[in-house]
């Protein structure tokens, strides 16, 4: 597997994330609570501890987009990509950035938000994509029933190695 | 001269569309490198742990077509 060369990493553990915008798809607590739980995939295993904030710059910004979305690196529609996120960093660094032309759902039968945020997460902590098929950084998506998601070993092990274990 | 074999006609996925997904994702890292399209196939092919052919056949095409992140699948 890979980290980003350099392995950029975030030199403190206490983390603010901001909610920048809404999809039409969800209700938005259904949103903050998939972005909440993504982000406890990684804090659950790490020192790493997220807090939301509503006002001002944070760490990770988290918002949809459809197309050129202002970062030079446009959505393709529906389908193709569902999401990107950057590395660790001033500024961008950190944001997570959804295709809102995706229809994005709480259950199967769309593309799951918990776990497209969870592996985006992953980038916006270092992690680059694994080729293990099953990890959560593995690049292609695949659903699985979210109430019962686990963190897969190769990516426990893979930020354990940036980040460190949760303290007892 | 040997004929040159000729570049297997390509699926219903076109090789521009092929050569956008490469350069998202199996990025050229070195302006030196100079890969064939079959050489850049290969080595996605490597990195899913498909049978290596640099040909675009059935299997690499369905993973084309997959959705996925768009972050590159090569650290830069």
């Amino acid at each position: 597997y890979q980290t980003f060369p350099g392995t950029p990493k975030w030199k403190k553990t206490h983390l603010t994330y901001k909610i920048l915008n809404y999809t039409p798809d969800l209700p938005r607590r259904k949103v903050d609570d998939a972005i909440k739980r993504a982000l406890m995939v990684w804090s659950d295993v790490t020192p790493l501890q997220f807090r939301r904030v509503h006002m001002g710059r944070s760490d990770l910004e988290i918002k949809f987009g459809i197309r050129e979305h202002g970062d030079g690196n446009p959505f393709d529609g529906p389908g193709g990509t569902l999401a990107h996120a950057f590395k660790p960093g001033p500024g961008i660094g950190g944001d997570a950035h959804f295709d809102d032309d995706e229809k994005w759902s709480e259950v199967n039968k769309d593309i799951n938000l918990f776990l497209v945020a969870a592996h985006e997460f992953g980038h916006s902590l270092g992690l680059d994509h694994s080729n293990v098929h099953g990890a959560l950084m593995y690049p292609l998506y695949s659903y699985e029933n979210p109430e019962t998601f686990k963190l897969p070993e190769d990516d426990r092990r893979r930020i354990q190695k940036l980040y460190g274990k949760k303290p007892s | 001269f040997p004929v040159q074999p000729k570049t297997e006609s390509w699926n219903s996925i076109d090789l521009e569309k092929v050569k956008g997904y490469l350069d998202k994702f199996f990025p050229i890292l070195a302006k030196t490198q100079n890969l064939s399209i079959e050489e850049r196939i290969k080595e996605m092919q490597r990195f899913f742990h498909l049978t290596v052919t640099g040909k675009l056949d059935t299997e690499t095409e369905g993973i084309i077509k997959m959705p996925r992140c768009g972050m590159p699948d090569v650290a830069k």
